[in-house]
């Protein structure tokens, strides 16, 4: 039990390691048993050092590194251990246009062997969509499902701004 | 394995029968603020099983039944079913097809079925244990929890290696 | 001191309702106090009905719903009692396109009394602002003003995304 | 009343000198993920005079002095200015111009200054009290706290209808 955890512990901190350094472009990530002498109730340090800084305290990471740091780890684990589908509720929200680009090359890479259902409002994320769904609510409080191009996306948001 | 179609009915903001069928690789939902993304997220996972309302962000297992708006009254039900290719046996089912079925009354009153046959709770959640399948942080990250993986305490983080262990 | 406070909070509780309902572009919303008879000690409970939907609880309101909720009672305190200067860090990141030119119209209107420091990633935000200032980090780790223009800050944006 | 301009040497990310000039209505500080716009924030609150690391984003107050990247080593000290107009006497200072100076060292030794006065931080703090100004969830939201003021417990909210009453 103690040693399934600590290969299982191992190959994700390897992976991580490598998937943090290509989410991020550069830099550098580790994880760490806080106490390495008690397997079955240690808990795990994450250390990650973005590109040109400074290895520091997660706190002082901004929100989109930690964002990217979080989603890194996630796809540690599904390397190690691939799970058939993955929900992800807008986790790039707090992402510049850079990290979204390499974040939807990750996902493209992944997706074909996990399945993945993305709730977004970003374009990038969109053009790297296979199938687009869009829900409205045409009556109020009713939820409808809608077939989507992006073309038809990007215009109706468009018009939206414009047009109030 | 993968999912093939969610179908909900008087699930949250979903009053009328929807059904998204899903691809094998990647599907974006996407819609204006309070459409019922997120709703679409709590669907899968309360078909999986959530037994935690906070989980599904309502205070009571009853809101998640379309309480109405202002077009439209509160229905008595709602029902999710989760349609999963299982050609390569990944759950431990003799079928190459199996759909999952939820369904609540406002009673309190709770219906289960794995391809249209009855069944308890238990067997819907022991039939995904040990897949990550649902499981939040791991298969599941819900708007706005990306942080919480760095932001919980290093013991809180053993959840999901000890899932992969 | 009880008096100030029950004073204090009508006015923003009538500013409030005003406010959502603006922003919203519909929709209704109320303030109440839990334990009216103690002013000293109540608390404040928030009541949000967005445009066609009934009243529920905060928690089943969506991810923009509730960051629009919040801005929203925001600007209603910035209503009664004006801040010289606000410093708003990303509240807009969850916003739909519509919900976000009613917000940079909002803070049009506010910023002739008070004095907006917004950070964004957002087009529409910064398409709303009178000054843009950019931060980059050309050497590693070391942060740096650079005057930008919105013209050129999305031709950056587009040729990184391009370009990788 | 409003902000003139903020200069930043040391503090955070910004190991050079820096200064921003603030205009009467809106100003929007935009970049890539890290290059250190919170930070920005940051620096108003502390030459305002914050005194929780844990709201800095730090586990200690030294860790707002610059602490090296792969290009430059650490410095010693970091110190921040906020110029204010207030020629309408916002502030109770007999000066159209306010200029607020805080600086620090790894020593922990602090120092502050009113327009190029040394002060106390108490006479920072109490410039301040009561205009709202600094204040989280009133005239500063930071990075992800949008929602703190819907997900406390409805007592905690009366903080801000107490600055306001
Ligand atoms: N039981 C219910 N009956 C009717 N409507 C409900 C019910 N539960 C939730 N809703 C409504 O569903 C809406 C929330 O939907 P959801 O969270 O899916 O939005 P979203 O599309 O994810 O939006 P965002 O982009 O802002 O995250 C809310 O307006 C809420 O009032
Ligand atoms: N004392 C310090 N010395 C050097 N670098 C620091 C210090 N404190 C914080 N940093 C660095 O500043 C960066 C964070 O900057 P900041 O939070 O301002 O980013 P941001 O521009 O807001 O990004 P985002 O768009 O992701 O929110 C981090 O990479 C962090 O490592
Ligand atoms: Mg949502
Ligand atoms: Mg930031």
């Amino acid at each position: 039990m103690a040693r399934r955890f600590a290969e299982g512990f191992e190959a994700i901190r390897h992976e991580f390691s490598d998937v943090f350094t290509e989410m991020f472009g550069g830099g550098e990530a580790d994880l760490r048993l806080t106490d390495p002498d008690n397997l079955l109730e240690t808990g795990i340090e994450i250390i990650a050092q973005p590109p040109g800084k400074k290895p520091q305290h997660l706190n002082l990471l901004s929100g989109g590194e930690r964002a990217l740091t979080a989603i890194a780890l996630l796809f540690a684990v599904l390397r190690i251990k691939p799970v058939p589908f993955c929900v992800l509720d807008e986790v790039d929200a707090a992402l510049d246009e850079a990290n979204l680009t390499r974040l939807t090359r990750f996902l493209r890479e992944f997706s074909k062997k996990t399945q993945f259902i993305i709730i977004t409002h970003r374009k990038q994320t969109m053009e790297g969509a296979d199938v687009m769904y869009g829900i409205t609510m045409e009556e109020s409080g009713v939820s409808k499902l809608v077939s989507v191009k992006l073309e038809d996306y990007e215009q109706k948001t468009a018009s939206v701004a414009a047009g109030e | 394995m993968h999912l093939k179609r969610l179908e909900m009915i008087g699930f949250k903001s979903f009053a009328d029968r929807t059904e998204l069928g899903f691809v094998p690789g990647i599907t974006a939902v996407v819609g204006p603020n309070g459409s019922g993304k997120s709703n679409v997220t709590d669907g899968i996972r309360w078909v999986l099983g959530e037994q935690s309302a906070k989980s599904l962000r309502g205070s009571k297992m009853e809101d998640v039944i379309f309480n109405g708006s202002e077009s439209r009254k509160p229905v008595g039900y709602c029902e999710v079913s989760l349609t999963l290719d299982n050609t390569d046996q990944h759950l431990k089912l003799d079928y190459s097809e199996v759909r999952i079925t939820r369904r609540v009354y406002r009673s309190g009153e709770g219906q289960y079925f794995i391809n249209n046959q009855p069944c308890r709770l238990k067997d819907i959640t022991e039939l995904f244990m040990d897949t990550g399948i649902g499981k939040e942080a791991y298969s599941m990250i819900g708007q706005g929890r990306i942080d919480d993986i760095l932001s919980g305490k290093s013991e809180d983080r053993r959840a999901i290696f000890e899932e992969v262990a």
